[in-house]
């Protein structure tokens, strides 16, 4: 049986809100540690690794391994109705046909109960080995997501350009051109504000915006994003939970 | 022109 609760709902609202336009449904696998999502778009361009660690959850119990089938598209009509400072409790029984979402108020006496039909999905989990990046990027998320909307707006490709010196994004499009070059800064009294590039071979790697656009819906989770890159190779975009990450791993785009 | 790359170029399993 799983049985978790949240302090907040707003951890898995912003977890919904960040995967559900890369994918539409995916399995939720439940263990003693906690929740992994593992899943790849249509296009099979981007892949979505989600860890939300036991000791995200207030209270957290799940003595076998548990498979829920999700619909994020419901999961999201459902999720939406809690207060994001309501619990949020979770329950699913060993081979469940549906999960239990409880919302509860903190002051009043009021409880929502919601039930979710799950699918039966096929979980083909991918081993991810450690992959070995060239460049590692810090950054305050909400100025990647900013870099990204903007520069998406000339073109559907992004550029990235690591040198030892700065970071510079670039788009080049049918009207016009644009970059945001950032160097490397530490912010002692807001930390989370610092610009952190580790360099170890340059880099210069061209993505597709669109992608990029639906990676910075994860801004809500993390004041901070990390950005790593090698050569010809998928990036990853990681924001940290409490206890956790979602990570997206974005193939390129290449001359062949 | 850049050509958009997918996962399983670089993920055997996918």
């Amino acid at each position: 049986m799983l049985e978790g609760k949240f302090e907040e709902s707003s951890l898995m609202k912003k977890v919904v809100d960040a995967i559900k336009d890369s994918v539409k449904l995916c399995n939720f696998n439940c263990t003693e540690h906690g929740v992994t999502v593992q899943a790849v778009d249509d296009s099979r361009v981007l892949l979505i690794s989600l860890l939300i660690g036991e000791a995200s959850f207030e209270e957290y119990r799940c003595d076998r391994n548990i498979t829920l089938g999700i619909d994020l598209e419901s999961f999201n009509k459902i999720i939406k109705n809690g207060n994001s400072s309501d619990f949020l409790t979770l329950i699913a029984e060993d081979s469940p046909d549906n999960v239990l979402i409880i919302f509860e108020d903190k002051k009043k006496d009021r409880v929502s109960e919601y039930s979710l039909k799950l699918m039966d999905l096929d979980s083909d989990f991918l081993q991810i080995d450690d992959m070995e990046f060239d460049a590692t990027i810090t950054m305050p998320s909400s100025e990647f997501a900013k870099i990204t909307r903007d520069l998406k707006t000339l073109s559907e490709s992004l550029q990235i350009i690591v040198t030892k010196e700065n970071v510079k994004f670039s788009s080049d499009g049918d009207f016009g051109t644009g970059n945001v070059v950032l160097k490397g800064f530490v912010d002692m009294d807001k930390p989370d504000e610092s610009i952190k590039i580790d360099m170890a071979r340059p880099i210069n790697l061209t993505f597709g915006a669109k992608y990029i656009a639906d990676i910075v819906k994860g801004t809500s989770l993390s004041e901070s994003v990390t950005i790593k890159l090698a050569d010809k190779s998928p990036a990853l975009f990681e924001y940290k939970l409490p206890s956790g990450f979602l990570r997206f791993y974005l193939a390129p785009k290449f001359d062949e | 022109h850049h050509q958009q790359q997918t996962l399983g170029r670089f993920f055997s399993s996918l």
